[in-house]
């Protein structure tokens, strides 16, 4: 934290490389900086501590002018969320969160194993749907993802879910043929439900690179993207990723996760994500 | 890329002696953008810097470069010998079984990587036995069951029981069934998390690995060094795998992990099929992290 400390060259470098190693990415970074460095100048500032509380400002202000509640009140029901992301993020144990918080707020909820494909991805979420006390829709492993969201779709309609969360195989956004195929899934939910899928959440993982906002853009053309899930953020890493995410596609960050538990899901904080990236 | 990049900035220098200071001091400007836009650790890149700019200011333009071709040789060269220079081997030790411990952070690919590490083993000749050691997560004992099925690798597991004791017990599964190797499956966990690293701890000193190796997503950002820096504190490693190369992300956490351990980094997962498992190229790593 500096306090008391000179406005000058090194303090501004200093401050580039404390987002730098958030993962905030160079140019955002710089562009961050510079903004400040001007309002700063600007404003007559000449407190260390006061041009900090700018930049948490300004970040929290770049992240925080989205709405982060999920659009499930819908008049068709049920809402669809679509859960999408690369390997490993955390999409199987983030969808056990939700359905569980909704299931706190006395929502049916219904979930569909999508993720056809990854061994044993099928056992995990039916272990997790037991737990949270949720029903789950599944084919056996192999079967097409499309019948499966297919078929949990009419049965959520069947049964009056107000909720229908979708599992999908995680997959790198640079597999032409796997794109193809979430899009594939997104169109048939379209085609099953006009105002679905109500969200598109892509689940990205807080210790990764720069690789995210390649992510984003394609995961956005791909399926469109209404919000993103920020996980393992109890980790070392920050997250600032989703900066850039914010700025360049407007994206919006709506929940967070903080551990491996069913409770350990948050709604976004602007202000203290900012916090916690400059510190 | 950088090549091209550094190529325009040189364009006009064509024709001089030697590469002077003022020359590299340009270039790094431009090597350093492209190796945090790649994720190479903030601190790793400085080092970095440093140690190609005592190897480039003076250096004698040869004949066939021009002096940007000759700084990107410098820095190619540099970033192949800082990632281990050549190919690393697995150190199998000569005790029977051997013993692999895959650790790392939650969904890096340990479990699908120590399957793809069974299979290649399977290829040499090798009788591996792949060991359930994470009792927490929900089907993870399935899931590599069904991965060894698909190998026919056979997996040794206790149920959710202590992962020390299922270690323990394995080596002596191992020695009865005649299987020479025994890889450890361990469950994901954070570097911060002192019950689990004292977990990993005692995994190792139960059972005494030949070869601890760090799993590291190719995608990870500047939080690369803190986790590798603590599992090798930890643990002592003796080698990384790094997962999902396949993507396109640059991959600088490579340089970083290795940068901070000094551990070989031994082979790159390329892909979720059991195949997708290759030796790691020093020299093909630089190419792809300088873009
Ligand atoms: N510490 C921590 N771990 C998490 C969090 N979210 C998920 N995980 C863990 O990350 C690992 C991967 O989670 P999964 O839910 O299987 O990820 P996935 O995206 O469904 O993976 P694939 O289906 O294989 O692509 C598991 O070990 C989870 O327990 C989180 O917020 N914090
Ligand atoms: N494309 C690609 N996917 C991979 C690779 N290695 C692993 N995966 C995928 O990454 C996801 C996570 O792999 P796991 O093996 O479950 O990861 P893990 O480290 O065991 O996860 P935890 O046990 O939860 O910590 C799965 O979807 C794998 O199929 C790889 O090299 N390329
Ligand atoms: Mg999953
Ligand atoms: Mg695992």
């Amino acid at each position: 934290v500096k306090t008391n400390k000179k406005l000058d060259d090194d303090f501004y470098e200093e401050l580039e490389e404390i987002l730098i190693q958030a993962d905030v990415g160079v140019e955002t970074s710089l562009e961050l900086v510079e903004n400040i460095r001007k309002s700063a100048r600007k404003n007559k500032i000449t407190d260390s501590e006061k041009v900090m509380d700018l930049i948490k400002e300004e970040t929290a202000r770049i992240l925080g002018v989205y709405d982060t509640s999920l659009r499930v009140e819908t008049d068709e029901k049920p809402a669809v969320i679509l859960v999408v992301g690369v390997n490993g993020a955390g999409k199987t144990t983030s969808i056990a969160k939700l359905a569980y918080r909704f299931k706190q707020e006395n929502k049916k909820v219904l979930l569909a194993a999508g993720d056809t494909f990854r061994a044993a991805a099928i056992d995990q979420l039916q272990i997790w749907a037991d737990r949270v006390g949720v029903e789950l829709i599944k084919h056996q492993e192999g079967a097409d993802p499309g019948a499966v969201v297919f078929d949990a779709i009419n049965a959520a309609k069947a049964r009056k879910a107000d909720i229908l969360i979708i599992d999908t195989a995680g997959r790198l956004q640079n597999k032409t043929n796997l794109m193809k195929e979430i899009s594939k899934v997104r169109n048939i939910i379209e085609r099953e439900i006009p105002s679905a899928p109500h969200e598109v959440l892509l689940v990205i993982d807080a210790t990764t690179g720069q690789n995210a906002v390649s992510q984003a853009k394609i995961f956005k053309e791909a399926t469109g993207v209404t919000g993103i899930i920020l996980t393992k953020l109890d980790g070392t890493a920050k997250g600032g990723i989703v900066l850039s995410i914010a700025k360049e596609l407007n994206i919006p960050v709506k929940l967070v996760g903080i551990g491996e538990g069913m409770e350990d899901l948050r709604t976004f904080d602007p202000v203290l994500f900012a916090e916690a990236l400059l510190e | 890329g950088l090549t091209d990049r550094l190529q325009d900035i040189f364009r006009k220098l064509r024709g001089k002696g030697k590469i002077t200071e003022e020359d590299v001091k340009v270039a790094m400007r431009e090597v350093r953008l492209a190796l945090l836009e790649a994720d190479v650790n903030f601190k790793v890149v400085k080092d970095f810097i440093n140690r190609v700019k005592d190897r480039a200011v003076g250096q004698e333009v040869l004949q066939s470069l021009t002096p940007g071709q000759q700084i990107i040789k410098i820095v190619y060269d540099e970033m192949t010998e800082l990632m281990g220079g050549k190919e690393s081997k697995l150190n199998l030790g000569s005790k029977t079984p051997s013993v692999i411990m895959a650790v790392g952070l939650q969904g890096a690919g340990k479990t699908t990587t120590v399957a793809k590490l069974a299979k290649t083993l399977v290829k040499q000749g090798r009788r591996p036995l792949l060991v359930a050691c994470d009792v927490y997560r929900p089907a993870a004992i399935k899931q590599l069951q069904v991965l060894g099925e698909q190998i026919g690798v056979p997996v040794f597991s206790m149920g959710q029981n202590n992962p020390v004791d299922i270690a323990r017990a394995s080596l002596h599964h191992a020695k009865s069934n005649n299987r020479d190797i025994v890889i450890l499956d361990t469950a994901g966990r954070l570097h911060i998390n002192e019950e689990l690293m004292e977990e990993l701890k005692n995994i190792k000193e139960a059972v005494n690995p030949d070869e601890i190796l760090l799993v590291v997503d190719a995608m990870t950002g500047q939080d690369a060094v803190n986790v590798a820096e603590a599992f090798n504190n930890d643990l002592g490693l003796t080698g990384v795998i790094l997962t999902k190369l396949d993507g396109d992300t640059r991959g600088g956490a490579a340089l970083s992990v290795k940068a901070v351990t000094g551990c070989p980094i031994k082979y790159v997962g390329m892909g979720e099929k059991l195949d997708a498992l290759e030796v790691f190229h020093p020299d093909r790593m630089a190419s792809r992290i300088l873009g």
